[in-house]
């Protein structure tokens, strides 16, 4: 049954729903039978692969009605719970029903045989819609840019996470990082990257949920190919599949899946 | 007395941190007095500024306890009212109080004399946060990246700015879009400031809030500069005094002001 991956960071803009979609896609291609759920209002993740917003296939009346997942496929091996735009009213309606963090969680565990891998797109923030990513996941990938100010939304990120293991759910396990539209010539990049990794080192011998978080090889390059794609509908393995974007996310989804089998 | 400047934009990382905080620096080095509201728990504007989240010039207290503001001075002409992470916590506090979207207002009355121009920096969401800055401001800038997922949002955006001008605040208006972290290279950047520039043509006749809406230009260019800044504390005229990025956010910032000043 799969392993349920939550793509989370409160941060906006870093590149969340870039990697879902293309880690979804690769993992994809190498023949794992990939779930993806677009959890965010703005439904770029839906958007990104050529589907339409609502529709179905709409996570809604499983969030606010307890329905069971009815997801479509996209591509070979993809299907996709697609988001709609009343996902922000969903998130109010979510705060008054008792299981709530839980609905989620319940409605996965009801597909999780059909899949090898259950990718969840999440939005800038760490409402209630994250919190029932986080309850429903196995394991998180943490998508960042390496600039100093993104160290300090990592932290209060693991402080959530962290809260959501030892009250919702014990298993929670952060897989590691993904460092996204990654421009070797910015000042401190370097800096970022080996603070960050200091960090994981230091919390080998604890239990805490990151204890075995790594970050990713390679770092997702920028790469212009991977920003056009979305507008096309297309994964960038359709959109532009020589661009070193392709090469990127296809290494970044080996070494995901490898750390994930692992976990 | 000021005039009050919403940043907005629910889509994460398209610039509106970035643009705020360089605007408002602009502002201040043309002689403007202007006052920096930073809206956003991830408090990024107030890092941006070199200044600490919390402390005694925290929003926190004016928006769940009805304080007056108390804005720090972080450059000449220039000061700050600060972020703190509990914000998040605040918009729930603030749901519940009955007159929750006016406390910012009431408290943005109270010093407008002090000032020529107010600057807020909203989260990336459709939230009560961003609401309050729709309440009490007078005019929205639109930062967004030239990509064709992006006009979506921004008709979303302009359905809640309609929605808010027709039952909170009338005298609302759009001034324009500023065009982020552009390369001019990408594919379509330019269909998109075309649409957009299209759909604001048409809305001249009418009596919608973004019927003097403009395309700022210049676009501001991606530029390494502009994402190093806020990591060492500095506005790109401190930091890059002679980077594009400086160049692209005083041109900005002086035909923002002139539209301000003439609407
Ligand atoms: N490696 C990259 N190279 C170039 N552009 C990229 C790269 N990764 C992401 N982008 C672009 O950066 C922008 C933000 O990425 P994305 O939407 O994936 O972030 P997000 O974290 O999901 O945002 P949100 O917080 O709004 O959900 C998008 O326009 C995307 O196309
Ligand atoms: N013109 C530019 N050139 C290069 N980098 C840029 C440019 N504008 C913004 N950035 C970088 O893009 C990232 C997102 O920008 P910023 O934080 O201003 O967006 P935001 O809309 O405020 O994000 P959020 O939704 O999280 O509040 C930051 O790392 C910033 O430094
Ligand atoms: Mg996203
Ligand atoms: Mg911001």
């Amino acid at each position: 049954p799969a392993r349920v991956l939550a793509f989370i960071n409160q941060k906006g803009g870093v590149g969340k729903t870039t990697s879902c979609v293309n880690v979804a896609a690769a993992l994809a291609l190498r023949g794992r039978r990939t779930l993806l759920i677009d959890l965010d209002s703005q439904a770029h993740a839906t958007l990104h692969l050529g589907a339409e917003p609502g529709g179905p296939s709409s996570i809604y009346p499983t969030l606010v009605e307890g329905q069971p997942l009815a997801p479509t496929p996209v591509a070979p091996n993809l299907d996709l719970v697609s988001a709609e735009t009343d996902l922000a009213a969903a998130e109010a309606d979510l705060a008054s029903a008792d299981d709530r963090q839980h609905r989620l969680a319940r409605a996965l565990d009801a597909v999780r045989h059909r899949y090898d891998a259950i990718l969840i797109d999440c939005p800038p923030s760490l409402g209630l819609l994250t919190i029932s990513a986080l309850t429903a996941a196995q394991q998180v990938v943490i998508p960042m840019q390496a600039h100093f100010l993104a160290l300090q939304g990592v932290g209060k990120l693991l402080e959530t996470i962290s809260l959501v293991a030892s009250t919702l759910n014990p298993s929670l396990r952060v897989l590691g990082v993904v460092v996204c539209a990654h421009d070797a010539s910015a000042a401190h990049t370097g800096e970022v990257v080996a603070d960050l990794e200091r960090f994981f080192d230091a919390a080998r011998a604890e239990a805490s949920p990151w204890s075995a978080a790594v970050v990713f090889r390679p770092f997702v390059r920028r790469n212009i190919k991977l920003a056009e794609a979305p507008s096309f509908g297309k994964t960038i393995f359709d959109y532009a599949p020589l661009a070193p974007g392709a090469a990127d996310y296809r290494a970044v989804a080996d070494a995901i899946a490898a750390v994930s089998d692992a976990l």
